[in-house]
C-alpha cells in the first residue's frame, strides 16, 4: 500500500519532489 | 565536534562537502521535535522499539535532505535520485550511525541521534539476539575506523562515495554520475596521501571499510524484514517502504 506505480517508494518520491525545498 | 577544517591539501570537493554537512545539534533538535509529536491514531506512549523506528525514519529524512543539497545529486532528475537512494539508503544510515559512535568515543555505550546514550549491557539484556549481534558487529567497525583515525574530511567524502556507489548503467545520466565518482575517489586519494603520508594505504583501507558498511547494511535489512514479518514495525514506516521498493 505504501508503494506507487512500478514499486516506487511513495514517501521517498514525495521527499524528492522538486516543489519541496531542502532545508 | 571537529571544526570545518579546510587549509592546504584539502581538495575543493571535500571543502564543499564540509560546507554541506548538517550540524549535529540541528539534526538532533529537529528529530527530537518530531518524536515528541503524538503519533496519529496512536495517542499512547509508543514502545521503545516504535520510537527507534521513528528515529531511524527521521534520520533517513535528514540524509535525503543532505543528498538533495549535494552537488551533482541536485542536478539529477528525480528518477536517478531515487535510483541512487534506493541503492544506498541502508548504507548511509549505517555509516551515519558509525561516525556518531566514533565521535562518541565510548566502547561501553552507543550514542543515538537524539543524544541519548544506551549502554551495551542494556542492549545485551533487552534487545533480541539479531539486534544485539548487529550492534556488536557495528562496534567492531567503529573500532576499526577509530584505529584508522577516520577524520571528518574523509567521512564526508566516503558518504558522498556511498551515495554515488551504483553502477552508472542503472542511471539515465551516466556522465554526471561517473564524473562525480571519479572526482570523489581522486579527492579522497589526494587527501589521504597529503594528510596521512605515513599511512600509505589509508585510501584502500577506507574503501575496504565501505565493504563492511555494505555487509552491515544487508544484516540490518534482514533484521528489519524479520521485524516486518513479525508485524512489529509501525505503519507507514519509511524504512519498510524502502525495503520493499523494487531494486534496480
Amino acid at each position: 500500500p505504501c508503494q506507487g506505480a512500478e514499486g516506487r517508494p511513495a514517501i521517498l518520491y514525495a521527499l524528492l519532489s522538486p516543489s519541496l525545498e531542502p532545508h | 565536534p571537529e571544526p570545518f577544517s579546510g587549509g592546504p591539501g584539502v581538495p575543493e570537493l571535500i571543502l564543499q562537502l564540509l560546507q554541506l554537512e548538517p550540524e549535529e545539534e540541528q539534526v538532533r533538535a529537529r528529530i527530537l521535535g518530531c518524536l515528541q509529536e503524538p503519533t496519529k491514531g496512536r495517542p499512547d506512549q509508543p514502545a521503545p522499539f516504535g520510537l527507534l523506528c521513528r528515529m531511524a525514519d527521521q534520520t533517513f529524512i535528514s540524509i535525503v535532505d543532505w543528498a538533495r543539497r549535494c552537488m551533482v545529486f541536485k542536478e539529477l532528475e528525480v528518477a536517478d535520485q531515487m535510483t541512487l537512494l534506493q541503492n544506498c539508503w541502508s548504507e548511509l544510515l549505517v555509516f551515519d550511525h558509525v561516525y556518531r559512535q566514533i565521535q562518541h568515543g565510548k566502547d561501553a555505550s552507543i550514542l543515538l541521534v537524539t543524544g541519548q546514550e544506551v549502554e551495551l549491557s542494556t542492549v545485551a539484556a533487552q534487545a533480541g539476539s539479531m539486534l544485539h549481534s548487529l550492534v556488536l558487529r557495528t562496534q567492531e567497525l567503529v573500532l576499526q575506523l577509530h584505529a584508522l583515525q577516520l577524520d571528518r574530511q574523509e567521512f564526508v567524502c566516503l558518504k558522498f562515495l556511498i551515495l554515488f556507489s551504483l553502477d552508472v548503467k542503472f542511471l539515465n545520466n551516466h556522465g554526471l554520475v561517473k564524473d562525480a565518482q571519479e572526482k570523489a575517489n581522486a579527492a579522497l586519494l589526494d587527501y589521504t596521501l597529503c594528510h596521512y603520508p605515513h599511512c600509505g594505504d589509508k585510501f584502500q583501507q577506507l574503501l575496504l571499510c565501505l565493504v563492511e558498511v555494505r555487509a552491515l547494511s544487508m544484516q540490518a535489512k534482514e533484521y528489519l524484514y524479520h521485524k516486518h514479518l513479525g508485524n512489529e514495525m509501525p505503519r507507514n514506516n519509511l524504512l519498510i517502504e524502502m525495503l520493499q521498493a523494487k531494486q534496480t
